[in-house]
């Protein structure tokens, strides 16, 4: 089972 | 005051085809620099970042760094207003809450101009780190757009795997499976339609094929298209605007629960 990531899990605010 | 001119509207007017499928509204920053807009879609999965240098515009002046929140529809309604050929200039005042768009004909004989609201938009600003990816892929910027369509039909999913050899892209569903496979193109006679590939190490990535699909609306704007995957990081799905600057999408993976 894939579980779609969030791009905010990877890049934090700058 | 900001100003920004465009000798042809078909510029622009491809430049928000590529970005309103996926933002209903976004951040222009503009500066002596030029425009600059970076936000995620709604589901926050994915991130759209445009550069538009200021060298790129027939003319381009900006006194004070200025923010400008527009409704991507709303923008759409009003360039479906011009010409494709028309000159196309956006102005603002330092604070103020709207932009003007004006569009020139050809021939200088009809001249228009839309005033638009601007909105206060909550700005997130994501910090994107240097990245060494360990593969890179250049291709037809058509090509990527046939295959994300071609795939969509058979999953929701589209695994992209990249060894030295070549990239394949593959998609498994109801109907049952499919397998597009690309080698390095040998030689041709148009860079354009080169197939280049730089690998480190070999990736396979699994990503939502209804993402990619938004992505290659940015096609009319470039020849190539170039993916920078890595294992477990972001897809980068970058297309350069020719002297003007480029739109990059960044697409979190599928991964196992």
């Amino acid at each position: 089972n894939l579980e779609q990531k969030k791009i905010s899990m990877y890049y934090k605010n700058k | 005051m900001f100003e920004a001119r465009l000798n042809a509207a078909t510029t622009l007017k491809k430049v928000l085809d590529a970005i309103k499928d996926l933002l209903n509204e976004a951040t222009f920053d503009c500066s002596d620099a030029g425009i600059q807009l970076q936000a995620m879609d709604n589901s926050h999965v994915s991130l759209v970042s445009l550069t538009l240098r200021s060298d790129g515009f027939d003319k381009f002046r900006c006194d004070r760094n200025l923010s400008m929140g527009m409704n991507l529809g709303s923008m759409s309604k009003i360039l479906k207003c011009a010409n494709n050929e028309d000159t196309v200039t956006m102005k603002a005042q330092d604070n103020a809450d709207t932009v003007t768009f004006m569009f020139e004909s050809q021939n200088h004989e009809k001249v228009s101009d839309y005033e638009m609201k601007l909105m206060n938009l909550d700005q997130e600003h994501l910090g994107i780190p240097e990245t060494d990816y360990s593969c890179v892929v250049r291709m037809p910027a058509m090509e990527f757009a046939r295959i994300c369509r071609d795939l969509s039909q058979f999953g929701e999913s589209v695994i992209i795997c990249c060894t030295k050899e070549g990239v394949k892209f593959s998609a498994s569903g109801d109907v049952g499976s499919a397998n597009i496979k690309l080698a390095q193109t040998s030689s041709v006679d148009k860079e354009e339609e080169a197939v280049t590939i730089e690998m480190q190490e070999p990736v396979s990535l699994t990503f939502a094929c209804r993402y990619l699909n938004a992505f290659t609306k940015a096609t009319p704007l470039s020849n190539q298209v170039q993916l920078s995957m890595s294992a477990d990081v972001p897809l980068v799905v970058e297309y350069r605007i020719p002297d003007l600057g480029h739109i990059r999408y960044y697409l979190a993976p599928k991964i196992e629960e």
